[in-house]
């Protein structure tokens, strides 16, 4: 299977 | 103050129903550069980002930064009572804790005034990056809906790849699969039709259906989409609004184990 990524997975809080 | 006079009200509308699915509740940033959100959805897999400069509204009044705070299905509510020809305006007084939108008609014989409570809401704001991406696909917005929903008949996930043949859009589901190749074609007699792919390299990329799905609710502000991929980042589905700015979507690929 595959893990859905996030949002966090590639850009910071700001 | 705020005061935003947008004579093309039709934009505003097709926003809302861009967005409101996608996201519950967001904070719209006024500055003096224009009118902008950002904010995820629920599970933090997609990020919507709207730009509206404010060269691109008849009126922009905008005396100091705010953030307004609004549930997206509430602002689509009172936002579908607006012809689709009507002025609409956004009004705030600084400190007040409403929101005015006013919809005059193209004759001015109709004047109304939807006003709604602004919400504090506490929103992240992440930082995106300019990025080179691998590859860009341009096509018409309509196509790329009707592939979207197609291919969501029969799977639950879209690979999307890149490579000097074209554009491939493959699933598969329990009763097949399905594979939809887009060629490069510019010989069409009018641009918005045209399909164009700008390749730096192969790229393969899966990505969850129903997210591709709402994101092509904003096919009725554009012509056209354009589709940025690159291995190591979110795809970027972008819509651009005429002469104003745009609605962009971000979308984590799945991540092979």
């Amino acid at each position: 299977g595959s893990l859905q990524g996030t949002m966090y997975n590639f850009y910071e809080n700001c | 103050m705020l005061e935003l006079r947008l004579v093309q009200g039709s934009l505003l509308k097709k926003v809302l129903e861009a967005i409101k699915e996608l996201v519950t509740d967001a904070n719209f940033d006024c500055s003096a550069t224009g009118f902008s959100l950002q904010a995820m959805d629920s599970s933090h897999v997609a990020l919507v980002a709207l730009l509206l400069r404010s060269e691109g509204f008849e009126h922009y009044r905008c005396d100091r930064n705010l953030s307004m705070g609004m549930n997206l299905g509430n602002v689509s509510k009172m936002l579908r009572c607006a012809g689709s020809d009507d002025i609409i305006t956004i009004k705030a007084d600084d400190g007040s804790d409403t929101v005015t939108f006013m919809f005059e008609s193209p004759n001015q014989d109709k004047i109304a005034d939807f006003e709604m409570k602004l919400m504090d809401i506490d929103s992240e704001h992440l930082g995106i990056p300019d990025a080179e991406y691998q590859a860009i696909v341009r096509m018409p917005s309509g196509e790329f809906a009707r592939i979207c929903k197609d291919l969501s008949s029969i799977g639950d996930t879209v690979i999307i790849s890149v490579t000097k043949e074209g554009v491939k859009f493959s699933t598969a589901g329990d009763i097949g699969t399905a594979n939809i190749v887009c060629r490069q074609n510019k010989t069409v007699d009018k641009p918005e039709e045209a399909t164009v792919i700008e390749m730096q390299e192969p790229v393969s990329l899966t990505f969850a259906l129903r997210y591709l799905n709402s994101f092509t609710k904003a096919t009725p502000l554009s012509e056209t989409v354009s589709i940025s991929l690159s291995s190591d980042l979110p795809v970027v589905v972008e819509y651009k609004i005429a002469d104003m700015g745009y609605v962009r979507y971000y979308l984590a690929p799945k991540i092979e184990e």
